[in-house]
């Protein structure tokens, strides 16, 4: 809504008022954020992260030495927080869903790194052989295919990280990773991984934006 | 770079801060609450335009001094007010599948304007 009385001081054509000027910057600001987030649209929650679990991610988050300035020519870099769905597990076996959207596997991100971090209860003086399977969904006949496996000695209580090589990073890259957690050698009476509220798996990923997003100016 | 103040018309930096809250992403994004986005206004005439300390970077103010010259020029002397410094911002979010994003983003808070 134009005000005829007054000019922009930038442009020189009729000034907005006061409150149409905030609505349009604001709008721009929202832009903005979508724009350099790679997002077409704002995210809406399906599924919200209880304050505990994210309290316990927030502090593996590596983000730069707090004061380091950014600088300008640095491409984008991210890191993710991925909460596992544990929907198909049971007492022997851990069975851990990671999903990453679409939009931003398919526009070019490179994980650089990942590892799983998960939380283990065991007896005192007991060690564990974990071995961990790491497979991907074979999107034509939605078999399951192992790529690799790690085995994990784990003899304390308490949360757990394994970094995850390039296979499982490929894996991360076409948008759903799976990984099977399975103790070996013992039987277990209970799973001795925990994925309560305050104890869910999670994976973090530090991603860079691809070749693809590079704009070179000449 | 001139914060604008008062009544000044010239080239300067607006302060203008974002409140996530206020414009309802409050659910997605977990942290900040908002930021200082700011942006420039104001107009350039020419003796500002060909100042190197307003203008956006000395080359800026010898090309626009040879504009300036060679045209007429619109009654603001050819020159704009724009962003000459500008701050990466850090956002943590959820993304579509409540996996929570750290994004550091280039450029997102204007901190100096300047005439180009």
């Amino acid at each position: 809504i134009s005000r005829a009385d007054s000019q922009c001081l930038a442009c020189g054509g009729p000034a907005l008022d006061l409150e149409s000027q905030r609505e349009l910057l604001l709008d721009l600001a929202k832009r903005s954020i979508l724009d350099k987030l790679h997002l077409s649209q704002r995210p809406t929650l399906s599924r919200p992260v209880s304050r505990a679990v994210l309290r316990n991610a927030l502090q593996c988050l590596h983000g730069p030495p707090q004061g380091a300035l950014l600088e300008t020519d640095r491409t984008q870099e991210y890191e993710i927080i991925s909460f596992a769905e544990t929907g198909l597990s049971n007492i022997n076996q851990t069975r851990l869903d990671f999903h990453f959207s679409p939009e931003r596997t398919a526009g070019g991100m490179e994980i650089q790194q990942a590892s799983l971090m998960f939380f283990v209860q065991l007896l005192p003086n007991t060690t564990w052989t974990l071995k961990v399977r790491v497979l991907v969904l074979d999107p034509q006949d939605t078999n399951l295919t192992l790529i690799t496996q790690h085995l994990l000695e784990v003899d304390a209580s308490g949360w757990h990280q394994l970094f995850l090589g390039p296979e499982a990073q490929d894996a991360c890259n076409q948008g759903h990773l799976i990984l099977e957690l399975v103790p070996e050698g013992q039987v277990a009476q209970k799973s001795v991984i925990l994925d309560g509220a305050a104890h869910r798996p999670f994976m973090t990923a530090q991603v860079r934006v691809g070749s693809k997003h590079q704009v070179h100016r000449r | 770079g001139i914060e604008c103040q008062g009544g000044s018309r010239m080239c300067c930096r607006q302060e203008f801060f974002v409140d996530f809250r206020e414009i309802g992403w409050h659910d997605w994004i977990i942290q900040p609450e908002g930021y200082t986005m700011n942006f420039c206004t104001g107009q350039c005439p020419l003796p500002v335009a060909g100042m190197p300390g307003i203008a956006a970077s000395f080359h800026t103010a010898v090309l626009s001094l040879l504009k300036a010259n060679s045209a007429a020029g619109p009654a603001g002397g050819g020159s704009c007010c724009v962003p000459t410094a500008r701050r990466p911002l850090s956002l943590l979010y959820y993304d579509r599948d409540s996996n929570i994003v750290k994004a550091d983003i280039p450029d997102m808070v204007v901190e100096a304007c300047g005439c180009s």
